[in-house]
């Protein structure tokens, strides 16, 4: 089961101003992390029961919470994922969202099936340099998402088969 | 060619000789800012003769009124495409940058990445990251509490004493919780951060953010350790994070900084699911 009081708890506790201010001990900056971290896998839970609901689908969701250094084990290695993108605000967003990649074309799909305007773009020699523990994706899928108003959107992504590697520069 | 960022709504040039932002401009609004950008180090303070406090966890205190900069110049790579443009910047071995623009973006984001911080030198270091505009800011610049309230932040000055200003820099710097902000007559550049950060104007037209720090003395304030998290492989943390420049006129720049600020606080929740879409 699923629930926010976890993370209402944890935030309760980081409201202390050595947690706000960053000014406390390592080992209990650690436990203010592990703490915040408990709480959000707890929210997590609840938010994919509601998304299941809402969507239909039962099928496991994952969170990507290293998308920031281009880790997602999930989108790295799958050939055709959907995502979802959940708008808390009260107006609609627009979104870039990026993804960890190791094909070279995809087609993105919106919901009413219509393709969208994406790209595969590198990463970042600085980004596989800070990423040594793991993720191996070469790429990140990028593309704009719309969600509504406290609501969500999902895209469909697909990998379409990879496109030869350019050919090498002819001498002189 | 030096490298140029454009969609319909902004314009960003880059310097050819040193790598660096050189200029914003808004296509909508037809303004131009002078917008150089670059990192820079204060060297910490371990106590001197007016005061033997040093710089630590509680206490921001640098040594001198001017910051090393990291490099005078970056190694660029220009990446252009109809949905995102990106310039790589790399300002050497423990900082570089990502300038991107997305195609129907009216802001320009820079995802910075800072760290480790070397100290082997023996030097704390507190990284910043400093915008020089030529906006005629007159000593003023504005910085949020909790995004609520905006307020105006006086260089040298507080509204209800006389200040004597002995720490010039640190005794400037205030709390960002969201935004921070210069403006003149007739243009206003905002930044937004992804973070509660610190932040100063310290000349007129010049924005600075804190980013990172690792200190070697512990600041007597009861904590008891040096501010240097050596992270999972010993040599300190790497810390990235984003802030997103918006260049508009004063009279229309709430609308637009509210709306970048709240997207980023609450901003969309991505979660994936494998295999095809039913």
């Amino acid at each position: 089961d699923g629930d926010s009081e976890t993370l209402r708890r944890a935030v309760g506790v980081a409201q202390h101003h050595d947690a706000v201010s960053g000014t406390a001990k390592q080992h209990v900056a650690d436990d203010y992390s592990k703490r915040l971290a408990v709480g959000s896998a707890h929210c997590q839970v609840l938010v994919s029961n509601s998304l299941s609901k809402l969507s239909g689908s039962s099928v496991p969701r994952t969170y990507c919470e290293k998308l920031n250094i281009s880790v997602c084990p999930l989108t790295e290695s799958s050939h055709e994922f959907s995502v979802t993108v959940y708008n808390p605000l009260s107006r609609p967003v627009d979104w870039p969202v990026r993804l960890p990649v190791n094909g070279t074309h995809y087609t993105v799909t919106r919901p009413g099936g219509s393709l969208v305007d994406s790209e595969v773009v590198p990463v970042s020699q600085a980004t596989k340099d800070i990423r040594r523990d793991g993720g191996y994706a070469a790429n990140e899928l990028v593309f704009q998402a719309t969600a509504p108003p406290m609501g969500f959107s999902t895209y469909s992504v697909s990998l379409v088969q990879n496109r030869p590697p350019p050919a090498p520069p002819l001498p002189g | 060619a030096p490298p140029v960022l454009e969609n319909q709504y902004l314009r960003v040039t880059f310097d050819p000789d040193t790598g660096l932002l050189s200029s914003l401009t808004n296509l909508e609004t037809k303004q131009t800012v002078q917008l150089k950008q670059n990192f820079y180090w204060y060297n910490a303070s371990v106590g001197n003769r007016e005061s033997i406090q040093p710089s630590g966890a509680y206490i921001f205190r640098p040594n001198s009124s001017t910051p090393v900069p990291v490099s005078l110049t970056a190694k660029t790579q220009a990446l252009k495409n109809s949905v995102v443009q990106e310039v790589y910047q790399q300002f050497g071995p423990w900082v570089s940058q990502v300038v991107r623009l997305y195609e129907h973006s009216q802001e320009l984001e820079l995802e910075w990445t800072v760290g480790p911080v070397p100290v082997r030198d023996g030097f704390g270091k507190e990284v910043i990251t400093r915008l020089d505009t030529n906006i005629n800011s007159s000593g003023l610049f504005y910085t949020d509490s909790n995004g609520r309230e905006v307020l105006e932040r006086r260089r040298d000055f507080r509204p209800t004493w006389v200040l004597k200003q002995t720490e010039p820099i640190a005794g400037n710097y205030y709390p960002i919780n969201s935004r921070i902000y210069i403006k003149d007559q007739e243009q206003q550049l905002t930044v937004v951060t992804d973070r509660s950060q610190g932040g100063s104007s310290i000349q007129d037209g010049s924005l600075e953010i804190m980013l990172h720090r690792r200190l070697l003395v512990d600041d007597f304030r009861g904590v008891g350790e040096a501010l240097s998290e050596p992270g999972e492989y010993g040599e300190g943390l790497v810390v990235r994070g984003r802030l997103l420049l918006a260049l508009t006129p004063p009279s229309t720049a709430a609308e637009t900084h509210r709306r970048l600020a709240e997207s980023l606080v609450l901003q969309p929740l991505l979660s994936v699911q494998s295999g095809p879409l039913r």
